[in-house]
């Protein structure tokens, strides 16, 4: 497991638990799309249900095991302990466009016609539009608090140290997941007009609000 | 890839 591999994970734990760190501690999970972690939660489930089939290390079990665990305990968290406070009403993307697709080319394009492996794909695809719905609903409001955008910024760089994964898996193993790269890619282009918006403002210390 | 050797990405 080569050096971009352990940061993206790490990256990708860390967005979580910023996440839910924040809705915790301000009893609030205004601003933050449901529809979004809906939809992570979803992707775990399909992708990690190999947990049951096949054993790859302690390392990949742990890790499946904790995102699930943060996922839907993020759902949980919108939709059940601080429900008053989510904000249904900015958060309408339609998700039938993305999940019609998504279903259709798992069953399409994937690596075998079988249960699990379809899940997996399906999986793999709807990750990379599950943020579609938090990328809305900024631009809805127009504006982002700034922890959010650092769970943005995170999630973003978790896809990115993914891509230098894949360079390197190829390099050193002649490692090639088309489905998961040609996803991945998709999935980081989606972030890099907020990356533009982070750089330029939030690290800046202005709050991320859009004209 | 293989799928049935698993997928060891998260």
């Amino acid at each position: 497991m080569n050096v971009f591999r352990i940061l993206g994970d790490l990256s990708h734990l860390l967005a979580m638990i910023l996440l839910l760190g924040k809705i915790w501690r301000s009893k609030c999970c205004a601003g933050i799309s449901g529809k979004s972690q809906i939809l992570f939660a979803l992707v775990f489930t399909t992708r990690y249900l190999d947990l049951f089939t096949n054993f790859i290390s302690i390392y990949n079990t742990v890790m499946k095991v904790v995102f699930l665990l943060c996922a839907y305990v993020t759902v949980y968290m919108i939709y059940g302990k601080f429900r008053k406070t989510f904000d249904s009403e900015n958060d309408t993307f339609r998700l039938e466009f993305l999940l019609v697709p998504v279903i259709g080319l798992s069953f399409l394009e994937n690596y075998n016609f079988t249960p699990l492996e379809i899940l997996w794909t399906f999986s793999i695809y709807l990750e990379s539009v599950a943020i579609l719905p938090q990328l809305f609903m900024i631009s809805k409001t127009g504006e982002a608090e700034t922890i959010t955008t650092h769970y943005l910024f995170f999630l973003g760089l978790y896809r990115a140290l993914y891509l230098a994964n894949w360079i390197r898996r190829y390099q050193t193993e002649n490692f090639y997941d088309q489905i998961a790269v040609v996803s991945g890619v998709v999935q980081t282009i989606f972030y890099c007009d907020f990356f533009y918006l982070y750089v330029t403002k939030v690290l800046k210390g202005k709050k991320l609000s859009l004209p | 890839v293989d799928p049935s050797a698993g997928h060891d990405e998260l």
